[in-house]
């Protein structure tokens, strides 16, 4: 754990007396090694670091007799701080229904997280419908319509030929006339650099009045996580993030970079397959998941 | 001398951050940079442009295996595809169907992902895609019959390669993990041999925790060869050095999409040659 790399480091420097800049700068390393191993973002933890160094030297870490106990407290706040903050309950229209659009990479987790919102939002007295826009992947709306059974949660599709965009739309009609407040849209798994994906997005978001639109991550990205993000982002702006498969042992740095760069608040954690396994968002357990 | 082609410290520190931004991770970059500085070193590299041939050069031998493609017997091959969730088992495998059969064999697949809502049905569709039959049981089932009944279909109609799918499954999870043991060793109680291959599916997308996926499947199941999925994406796949490095698997398909026809052998130039595009 970071804790004990600090230790190691500052119980060899202890012996010198005061502390020197130069020696904060070693303990800094530790903390980069463990970033880094979390899967934060490269540029994030330069930023992460600068800002620790300046702390750790303003707070006196130096003079402390528990410096590394000091050190990772810095960073364990920083990191929260970073973290937190921002709207991280699901935002409801002015008026109904609220359409909710589920984005992401292949396979993070969107259909999954679509039925595990729709129960949870159900359970605080929404009428969920839930929308089958992936018109691509095989057996995409058989997934969709068995998750919705097994629910008892409407699951809106058409047959094959159907646009998203038209989907959607008739989909939020549909609502309107079933009386559901809730509509959550997943959509298909596609890379930020589709063009024509990225497009169709935009053209939902223009068909349908879409209030959150949250990016589904899955917990174990890598590097490449801010790119993918902040690409959405700039097609589609995101208002969320659900971290998904944080019953695994991923560390979640991808959580922190694409917060840190991005602005988007982490709303929901996914931490198993079943539809119950969604929890909201705390960023202090989050914070020490990835400083290990 | 030109300042310009030089080899500086710069170089090397541009090298790292191209390295760790391609998930290879620190530890995993620091070896390989240590490894070139003794290279240049050693062959006396004066310019830029040969450190990093050099570097390539040395990356793309890190990761070939001479092994050559899949370990297939006869009468009868039994390929089980393994990996966390959502890394691309079940597309992988329509695809390795149309690469086989393209090579000449005879393929089924066995739907072994008894849990997953439409996994069966997802297995299907991409077996009709492929022209292969599919061997299924009852969502709820238990994946061993399945597998065990796809041997039995393909020893009958005179199949060479049962590819079994697996639900995806968290390395955190004990049960799931004993279940895949059981597969693994049921199959081989069934038929001599099977599994012939056990292919982990790597998600380039995926960071540092790959390796620690890659460290437990191999605990459970005779892991014999990676697949590097979606590397048509941003994504690097750096991760498969520390792989290499640590388990030796080689690395046998990359994916490079999601139609049938984006999967490839993989070739160590072409992979490091992306690190660097
Ligand atoms: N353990 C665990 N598995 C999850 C979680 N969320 C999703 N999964 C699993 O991850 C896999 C992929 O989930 P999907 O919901 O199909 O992912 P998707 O983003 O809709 O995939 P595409 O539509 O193909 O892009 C499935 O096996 C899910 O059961 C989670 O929080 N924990
Ligand atoms: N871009 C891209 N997408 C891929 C690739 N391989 C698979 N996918 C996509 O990744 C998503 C998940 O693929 P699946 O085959 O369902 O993954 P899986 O491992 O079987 O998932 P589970 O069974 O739920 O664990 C789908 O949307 C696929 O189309 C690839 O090489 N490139
Ligand atoms: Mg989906
Ligand atoms: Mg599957």
């Amino acid at each position: 754990a970071l804790s004990d790399r600090l230790e190691g480091v500052f119980s060899k420097l202890r012996g010198k007396g005061k502390l020197s800049e130069a020696d904060v700068d070693i303990a800094l390393r530790e903390v980069r090694l463990a970033l880094l191993e979390a899967d934060v973002n490269f540029k994030v933890v330069k930023d992460v670091q600068n800002r620790i160094r300046e702390k750790t030297i303003g707070e006196h870490v130096m003079e402390s007799l528990t410096p590394a106990q000091h050190v990772v407290k810095i960073v364990h706040d920083e990191l929260v701080e970073l973290l937190g903050g921002g709207q991280r309950r699901l935002e409801m229209a002015g008026s109904p229904p609220t359409v909710v659009m589920l984005v992401g990479l292949q396979g993070s987790g969107k259909t999954t997280s679509a039925a595990k919102l729709a129960l949870h939002m159900r359970k605080q007295g929404r009428r969920p419908l839930l929308v089958a826009a992936d018109v691509y992947r095989p057996a995409a709306i058989d997934q969709l319509t068995q998750l919705g059974k097994q629910l008892s949660v409407p699951v809106y599709s058409e047959p094959a030929g159907a646009k998203p965009p038209d989907i959607c739309a008739n989909a939020v009609k549909k609502a309107r006339e079933d009386a559901d407040d809730l509509v959550i849209l997943d959509t298909a798994g596609r890379l930020q650099i589709n063009h024509e994906l990225m497009a169709e997005l935009e053209q939902i978001k223009a068909r349908v009045p879409v209030t959150e639109t949250l990016f589904v991550a899955d917990a174990m990205t890598g590097q490449e996580a801010v790119n993918v993000a902040q690409e959405f982002h700039s097609h589609v702006p995101l208002t969320g993030l659900i971290l998904t498969k944080m019953d695994g042992d991923a560390r979640g740095g991808a959580a922190l970079s694409i917060r840190a760069v991005t602005g988007v608040p982490v709303k929901f954690v996914g931490i198993g397959e079943k539809a119950d396994a969604l929890e909201p968002f705390y960023p202090d357990r989050v914070a020490s998941r990835i400083l290990g | 001398f030109n300042r310009k082609t030089e080899i500086t410290e710069e170089f090397y520190e541009e090298l790292e951050e191209l390295l760790i931004q391609a998930d290879v991770g620190v530890m995993t970059t620091q070896r390989l940079i240590e490894a070139l500085r003794e290279r240049v070193e050693d062959d006396n590299i004066r310019a830029i442009d040969g450190a990093r041939e050099a570097f390539r050069d040395e990356m793309a031998g890190f990761l070939e295996d001479e092994s050559e493609g899949l370990r297939l017997a006869q009468p009868v091959s039994l390929l089980l595809i393994v990996g966390v969730n959502g890394v691309g088992k079940t597309t992988t495998i329509g695809k390795l169907a149309t690469y086989l059969k393209g090579a000449g064999h005879s393929v089924l697949l066995a739907a072994g992902d008894t849990f997953r809502a439409a996994a069966i049905e997802q297995l299907q569709a991409w077996g009709s895609r492929a022209g292969v039959p599919v061997i299924a049981h009852q969502p709820g089932s238990d994946p061993s019959a399945v597998i065990f009944d796809a041997i039995a279909a393909a020893e009958a109609r005179g199949v060479d390669v049962v590819l079994a799918d697996t639900a995806g499954r968290l390395h955190t999870k004990f049960n799931l993990m004993e279940e895949l043991r059981k597969v693994s060793s049921v199959a081989g109680k069934r038929l001599p041999g099977a599994p012939h291959e056990v292919l982990l599916i790597v998600d380039a997308t995926s960071g540092q925790n790959a390796l620690i996926q890659a460290k437990q499947f191999t605990e459970v199941s005779p892991v014999t060869g990676l697949i590097v999925t979606k590397l048509d994406s941003t994504a690097k796949g750096g991760i498969v050095f520390a792989i290499r490095d640590e388990l030796g698997l080689p690395i046998k398909f990359v994916g490079t999409g999601e139609k049938i026809s984006d999967l490839a052998p993989f070739d160590a130039g072409r992979f490091v040659g992306g690190l660097f595009d």
